[in-house]
């Protein structure tokens, strides 16, 4: 996984 | 995705594209904070670097490329085209001051201390912000025009359904996140003053103006 990058919004 | 993250989706949308209908059919960037778009450019730039690293599908790509691509092009557009046409006297607020606190509030309230977890998260709390330049323009000039009046009105809405978003999503999925929740009820709570004179005022077919 890519760090941090968890946000599935806008 | 649910009805209140669709409408809000839909509502950021219309925003861009009221304001890009504005400067195009009055020729004139008047009455706009150059400063309130150049933090929504500084916004979605640093939200969205993980753009070409995390996909999450179709829609929020294209949304995300949207947004960035849209608030790059107003900024230069009011640096080129339009710039005769709005007054930089009356767009004052001192930005440092929302660019720098975004940048302590993330580097203290955040989840990860991690390259891309920093720019999205300053990126939601500088939005909270970011319309600041453009409410205390219009409190210093004490009018808008309507069609700008429409604009603010759609772009506050979209943060103001966020909110409704994460209350609905904690019900049902149990996610939470409380940084984008509270940023965005601080985003709403700056925007009070102006919705209340939107409803009053421009609903009703009046100009806005305060009073």
């Amino acid at each position: 996984a890519v760090e941090g990058a968890t946000h599935d919004e806008l | 995705m649910n009805v209140f993250r669709l409408v809000a989706d839909l509502m950021h949308l219309a925003s861009i594209l009221i304001l890009l209908l504005k400067i195009r059919k009055t020729r004139s960037a008047a009455g706009i904070s150059f400063k309130s778009q150049l933090l929504y450019l500084i916004v979605f730039v640093t939200r969205y670097l993980d753009l070409f690293t995390h996909w999450v599908s179709l829609y929020n790509t294209a949304m995300k490329v949207f947004f960035i691509a849209s608030s790059g092009y107003i900024v230069y557009q009011m640096q080129r085209r339009y710039r005769a046409t709005w007054d930089p006297a009356l767009d004052t607020f001192r930005i440092e001051f929302l660019l720098g606190g975004a940048a302590v509030m993330s580097l203290i309230f955040h989840t990860k201390f991690t390259f891309l977890e920093l720019f999205w998260t300053y990126s939601i709390w500088l939005e909270a912000v970011a319309i600041l330049p453009q409410l205390f323009q219009m409190s210093r000039t004490g009018e808008a025009e309507t069609i700008t009046a429409h604009y603010l009105f759609a772009l506050g809405a979209y943060r103001g359904l966020y909110v409704v978003n994460w209350i609905y999503r904690y019900a049902t999925e149990g996610y939470w996140e409380w940084i984008p929740f509270l940023a965005g009820m601080v985003q709403t709570v700056l925007y009070a003053d102006f919705f209340y004179v939107y409803f009053s005022r421009v609903m009703r077919g009046k100009k806005f103006e305060l009073p």
